[in-house]
């Protein structure tokens, strides 16, 4: 937007091809230029900076619709904190677990690392990496255990050494595969049982360069865990992430954390006037 | 789904005779969105319905002919053309040693495709397969190979993660002379298109290794970014073919029409699962009807 621009029907195409090419969703996006096309003509907005300024206050207004929004993590002092790492393949799943070990390790947190995902080659093994680089303990089972009896245990243990934040990596896995997905449902359970209100955290990650299907994933892992927040991991390449507007939109699920690279400090909590001005960047 | 679509934009449509532009240009809305849903990319959507649109002024269609179905068709004909109408075939090297490169961006596939990869040109080709491991970076990356190498009694290649991809692939191709290996599939970290230093890598190991093919693995979940991300790999490094993986998930995959028209890289794989005899050759009649839902 220069400082010459009229706001005619070319100025709202381009808005709608950069929020397309966002991965915001064409009925979130065709909903939201036509409310800010009629916002304008409304005010009778003039200069560009208003209307620079009336986006990312708009933009802003349909993630948080008039609530707090806190890209906080509900762990507290005096009690077990779980938090369960969902979603499917290759997103990005075991690597931020390594990367809030870290930060909560560095808040004096005890912190330990749970390898729920038996199956996929080398997945344990690379947990334990990860715990091995942040320095915090980790518990595990032979490949091809249930999870849900590897995370039983893992409960078990933590609750013996006085843990303060157990984090639980489990297998990728794609929403519409009904067994892998009652194989969740299941490890939900459990932990439920063990630790009352636990997960007291699940995240969903997703990856910043999915599309439209992202939505389906939130909604289907939502249905068999309650999703308390999104990691919207790679955020450091040329993807947007914006499916996870459309997530917020829809589902009222708000994003957590941002993860900005594959090394252990790569890692942020959300901020969405950040996000916003990082659309037109 | 489209045909559905179109029946609602039909009933718009009022009199007799041939189906106007206008009539045409409210279908190409239904189709544009129904792609644009289909994660095609917003400008490949643009081009596509444009060339759509005048195939179908060019057949003169009639509104009593049931015009919604004849479009479908016409839109279904022409994704099909895009998406490269027959199967394309893995270059092998039939008087030497087969060299391919897996690259792609972090988590795509790469990994697990290269095991399933080397399974299936095994069995279809009988050739003996080395799987390298380039990928240096990820932790228990190799293990992971390595793993793969064991469920499918397929070597594995690696030096650990203290020596560098081009002395890695160097060696490789020696002790792939020397053990009669007439396969090698070289596995590489997942990494940025906008990482220099990291693309810079691959263009190393690519002058050595001079791969028959140089595969770039995509998510097919991937959205709008799908077509800079291959421009950009296709640019750095002249990507031969391409493999889309995860299609056993729900997505529609528009991915795959933005990688064809924009890069013109061939398909030439499908990732159908997470176990090693999960690939498939590319069929593009099938991807066609997936995208359009
Ligand atoms: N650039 C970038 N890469 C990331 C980020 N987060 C994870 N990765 C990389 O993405 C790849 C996959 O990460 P994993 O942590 O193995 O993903 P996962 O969800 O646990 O994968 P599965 O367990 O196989 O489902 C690795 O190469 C990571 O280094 C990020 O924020 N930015
Ligand atoms: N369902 C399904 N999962 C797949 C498919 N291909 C790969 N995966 C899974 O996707 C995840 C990532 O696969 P990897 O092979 O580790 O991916 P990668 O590209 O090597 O990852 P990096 O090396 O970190 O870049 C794993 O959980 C795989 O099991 C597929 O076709 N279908
Ligand atoms: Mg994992
Ligand atoms: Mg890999």
């Amino acid at each position: 937007i220069d400082s010459n621009s009229k706001f005619d029907d070319d100025f709202f195409d381009e808005l709608e091809e950069i929020f397309i090419m966002a991965d915001i969703g064409v009925n979130t996006v065709v909903k939201f230029v036509a409310h800010l096309r009629s916002e304008i003509e409304l005010n009778k907005t003039e200069s560009s900076d208003d209307v620079k300024d009336l986006i990312v206050e708009e933009m802003f207004k349909l993630y948080v619709k008039d609530e707090i929004v806190s890209s906080n993590l509900d762990i507290l002092d005096d009690r077990l904190n779980i938090v369960l790492f969902v979603g499917v393949n290759g997103v990005g799943k075991t690597t931020t677990i390594g990367k809030i070990a870290y930060e909560y390790l560095n808040k004096g947190k005890k912190v330990m690392m749970v390898a729920g995902d038996t199956f996929r080659a080398g997945a344990i093994e690379q947990l334990k990496i990860w715990s091995e680089r942040v320095k915090c303990s980790f518990y595990s089972k032979e490949e091809g255990s249930d999870p849900s009896s590897v995370i039983y245990d893992a409960i078990q243990l933590a609750k013996e050494t006085s843990v303060d934040l157990l984090l639980i990596d489990t297998a990728g896995r794609l929403q519409n595969k009904i067994n892998l997905m009652k194989e969740l449902e299941k490890v939900n359970k459990v932990i439920g049982r063990e630790v009352p209100e636990a997960p007291h955290e699940t995240l969903l990650v997703i990856d910043a360069t999915t599309g439209q299907n992202g939505l389906v994933q939130a909604k289907v892992f939502n249905e068999v865990t309650d999703i308390t927040g999104v990691v919207l991991s790679k955020l450091d390449g040329t993807a947007k992430g914006g499916i996870a507007l459309g997530i917020k939109d829809e589902l009222n699920i708000p994003i957590k954390y941002v993860g900005l690279g594959e090394k252990i400090e790569d890692l942020e909590p959300f901020d969405i006037e950040e996000y916003i001005y990082g659309l037109f960047a | 789904n489209l045909s559905d679509r179109m029946q609602m934009a039909l009933r718009r449509v009022r009199g007799k005779g041939r189906l106007t532009e206008n009539d045409i240009e409210e279908m190409m809305k239904e189709v544009r969105l129904s792609l644009l849903e289909a994660d095609v990319n917003f400008k490949v959507v643009k081009s596509f319905t444009k060339e759509v649109k005048e195939k179908a002024l060019g057949e003169k269609i009639l509104k009593g002919l049931n015009p919604g179905q004849q479009v479908v068709k016409i839109v279904n004909d022409e994704l099909t053309k895009l998406m490269g109408e027959k199967t394309a075939l893995l270059e092998l090297n039939l008087t030497g040693i087969t060299k391919i490169m897996m690259v792609g961006l972090q988590g795509a596939g790469k990994t697990t495709t290269a095991g399933k990869l080397a399974n299936l040109v095994r069995k279809t080709n009988n050739l003996k397969p080395l799987l390298v491991a380039l990928d240096i970076y990820r932790p228990a990356a190799i293990e992971q190979l390595k793993t793969i190498g064991q469920q499918l009694d397929i070597d594995v290649f690696e030096l650990g993660i203290f020596v560098k991809p081009s002395v890695i692939i160097a060696k490789a191709m020696v002790y792939a002379e020397q053990n009669g290996h007439n396969l090698i599939i070289a596995d590489t970290a997942g990494r940025l298109h906008i990482d220099e230093k990291m693309m810079q890598e691959l263009v190393e190991v690519k002058e050595i290794l001079k791969p028959h093919e140089i595969l770039l693995t995509v998510d097919s979940m991937t959205g709008q970014d799908a077509v800079t991300v291959a421009s950009s790999f296709n640019e750095q490094l002249s990507v031969t073919g391409a493999i889309l993986t995860k299609l056993d998930g729900d997505t529609r995959g528009g991915a795959a029409l933005s990688l064809r028209q924009v890069t013109q890289i061939p398909i030439k794989y499908m990732g159908m699962g997470e176990k090693l005899d999960q690939l498939e050759v590319f069929h593009p009649e099938r991807m066609a009807s997936r995208i359009l839902g």
